[in-house]
């Protein structure tokens, strides 16, 4: 595993803390778009299924895996109720059923075998690609966003922006590619990219 | 077809 990796997988973990944290100190969800959450548990469930089946193959990976779905999951319940009064769902009004429908016919034309597993883990990636942009048009409505926000957006993308060097580095030291992810991951961190410079120029 | 690889990333 290169730096990259371990890198991009930290940012990871880092944008969850902050969120998970920004909504138990706040005792509010304000300006988190719950439909990206959302987005994001289906995400983690259709990709990660392969943890009843490979497990025993990585711990870390396997650990990660666990800690991404229950984390998001437990933010979707705090957010249906702990702090359901703070949400306001008028202002997360961003069209999802194109993203997922979207990400599902990309997968179906796409992917690397037919098979079920396969067929859910090429949605996932797909998915993930745009999963933020509920939350990004959420932003953008509201104008001003809370500082902790803004950390939370740009450790998630430096997750996946991460994975593009990871994924050079894997192609010149172990000749490993998947197209899938890395067209996908380029696309989301593309997504990113006006995000990532508003915040470095604030 | 060949088996897919093992998916080692997240």
């Amino acid at each position: 595993m290169n730096i990259f990796r371990i890198g991009g997988d930290l940012s990871h973990l880092i944008s969850i803390f902050i969120l998970l944290h920004k909504m138990r100190t706040s005792k509010s969800c304000i300006g988190i778009s719950f439909k990206s959450q959302v987005l994001y548990l289906i995400v983690y469930v259709t990709r990660y299924l392969d943890l009843l089946w490979t497990f025993q193959h990585s711990t870390y990976n396997s650990l990660m895996k666990i800690i991404f779905i229950g984390s998001s999951a437990y933010t979707i319940y705090l957010m249906l109720n702990d702090f359901k009064p703070t949400h306001d769902p008028n202002i997360d009004t961003f069209k999802v059923e194109y993203l997922i429908g979207g990400s599902a016919i990309l997968a179906l034309l796409f992917p690397y075998k037919w098979t079920t597993s396969e067929v859910l883990w090429s949605f996932s990636i797909w998915l993930e690609s745009v999963a933020i942009l509920p939350q990004l048009f959420m932003l953008q409505r509201t104008g001003e966003a809370e500082t902790i926000t803004t950390h939370y957006i740009f450790a998630l993308g430096a997750y996946r922006a991460l994975y593009i060097p990871n994924w050079l580095c894997r192609y010149l030291f172990e000749n490993f590619t998947d197209p899938i992810a890395i067209i996908a991951g380029i696309i989301q961190t593309i997504l990113y990219s006006d995000f990532f410079y508003i915040y470095y120029t604030k | 077809v060949a088996a897919t690889p093992l998916k080692d990333e997240l």
